[in-house]
Formats: C-alpha cells, sequence, structure tokens
C-alpha cells in the first residue's frame, strides 16, 4: 500500500 | 432568524450519523437556498459535506445568512430523542447562541422541544474545484456497503480499477486476497422485476447488484477502506451512490437525499512509492 494522502494538497482554503 | 419545517426526522438523524464519526464540529451555513455544510475531518484525508435545500423542506424561512456551529455529538444525541416519522422544526434567531429543535409526532399528540448550545467556530471552508471526473459509477447503496466490509475482512485499503471490462476492487493483507469484479449493467435503472432482486423500494427501482460505469478514461486508485466504510454510514439515507474517481485526485462518493439534496464525501487517495 502507498502512503495516505492529504486533501489539502488538493483543495485550497477560500 | 432561520426557521426550517421537515417532514421526516430521520433524513436529519441519518444526516448527523453518517457524519459524526468524521467531524467533531463544523458550521452549518444557512442562506435562504437552504442548509450546508463542509468540513473535513482531522487527518484532512476525508471532507464531508452536504446540501438540503430549501424547496426540500414542508416550510422554509432564512432572513440572513447564518453560520451555526455545531458539536455532531451533541446534535446527536439531541435527534435521538425524535421518533424516525417526527416532524422536525430546526429554529435559530439572528446572533442566538442556541440552535432550537421542536419534534412533533404525525398525529400532533405529541411535541417536544429541545435545544443544543451553538459553538463559535473558525472553520476554513476549501474550494473544490467543479471537475468531469473519468470514471462514474453507480450501484446499490447496500451493494457498496457489503463491498466495502468484504474488503476490509482482508485488507485496509482497496484498489478501484475500471477499465472497459468493468469496475474491479481489489484488496489484500495477511490472510489473503480478493477482488470483485462489477460489469457494467444497465439494468441499474430498470423499474421492471427482474431475477436479480430488487433495491429496498423507494424510487428507481434499482437492481441490488447491477452497476452502470461511465468511463471517459481508464482509472485506477487506492482508497483507505477505514474511510469508505465510515462513508456507507450514509447507505440508508440513499438507494443508491455514485462513485466518481479520476487518476490521482480525490474520489467524490455521493448519496442522494431524497429530493432534498445530498451527502458528499471527498477522500484523498493513497500515493504510490
Amino acid at each position: 500500500a502507498g502512503l495516505q494522502g492529504r486533501l489539502d494538497t488538493f483543495f485550497k482554503p477560500v | 432568524m432561520l426557521e426550517a419545517r421537515l417532514l421526516q426526522a430521520s433524513i436529519l438523524k441519518g444526516i448527523v450519523e453518517s457524519v459524526k464519526d468524521l467531524v467533531r464540529e463544523a458550521n452549518f451555513d444557512c442562506s435562504d437556498s437552504g442548509i450546508s455544510f463542509q468540513a473535513m475531518d482531522e487527518s484532512n484525508v476525508a471532507l464531508s459535506s452536504f446540501l438540503l435545500r430549501a424547496e426540500g423542506f414542508e416550510t422554509y424561512r432564512c432572513d440572513r445568512n447564518l453560520s451555526l456551529g455545531v458539536r455532531f455529538s451533541s446534535l446527536s444525541k439531541i435527534l435521538k430523542c425524535a421518533n424516525n416519522d417526527d416532524i422536525v422544526v430546526i429554529r435559530a434567531e439572528d446572533d442566538a447562541d442556541v440552535l432550537n429543535f421542536v419534534f412533533e409526532s404525525p398525529d400532533e399528540s405529541k411535541i417536544s422541544e429541545y435545544q443544543i448550545k451553538l459553538l463559535d467556530i473558525d472553520g476554513e471552508h476549501l474550494s473544490i474545484p467543479e471537475q468531469e471526473f473519468d470514471c462514474v459509477i453507480k450501484m446499490s447503496s447496500s451493494e457498496f456497503s457489503k463491498l466495502c466490509r468484504d474488503m476490509t475482512l482482508l485488507g485496509q485499503t482497496v484498489v478501484i480499477d475500471a477499465a472497459k471490462e468493468g469496475v474491479k476492487f481489489s484488496t489484500y493483507g495477511d490472510i489473503g486476497a480478493g477482488s470483485v469484479l462489477y460489469k457494467h449493467s444497465s439494468s441499474i435503472d430498470d423499474s421492471s422485476s427482474g431475477s436479480g432482486g430488487k433495491g429496498r423500494g423507494g424510487s428507481g427501482g434499482m437492481s441490488a447488484r447491477g452497476c452502470s460505469i461511465e468511463l471517459r478514461e481508464p482509472v485506477s486508485l487506492e482508497l483507505s477502506l477505514k474511510y469508505l466504510n465510515n462513508f456507507t454510514k450514509a447507505a440508508p439515507l440513499s438507494d443508491y451512490v455514485v462513485i466518481s474517481a479520476s487518476n490521482e485526485i480525490p474520489v467524490m462518493v455521493q448519496f442522494d437525499v431524497g429530493d432534498i439534496g445530498y451527502i458528499r464525501y471527498y477522500l484523498a487517495p493513497q500515493i504510490k512509492d
């Protein structure tokens, strides 16, 4: 299994 | 002020139950178009969101935009006091520090009133880009729940491989490996009765094991089963689930909630070493 990705690398705060 | 009257408490109970293990507290954003919410889990891996449209309520009034900070464990406790078929009225005054709930039995013989204290939450709002996904999978929500449960018996992650032949979910772990292949089935929207069994009533006459697959590009994505299992807590709200995926970006898992709205989760994929 790979490493768990994080959402904040895809979605940025408004 | 906000005043929203919902005919079925079960909808609100179901939504809170499907989010409370992922998010501790968050703002409910209320506007004249409805009530929405968006929050990430503490490890920034999964985002939960929902929308309840104003038109989906029996009556709905929101004079100005309100951000109501709620703790899900408190909300869950209060909503346990409502019966599934109770009518719920949600009410908040402008600048109030409490959220009021009235539960009315369908025959109007019992009226309960509860309130929870609101929190001041400085939650950040994330911008989620509108995107077309390369693969959109639609299947019955109970089948998706079983699939995630079954995969969890073997492994901690599942690989979704979507190709022309169908979509394959596979996992492996200490005791061995397993995979389930779904071929594209048009019967998913077929309301006629067939040998494949039916969904749990409701609209659409969902085939129990049918799976509709729209594919633009082959997709291969590895996802955490712990989070997917959490998402399946929304399965009682909807006959079917829609999984939208592209390579190397978060997957979107959506459960439509009747005509009133939806609950939507995003999950960051595993990164290949």
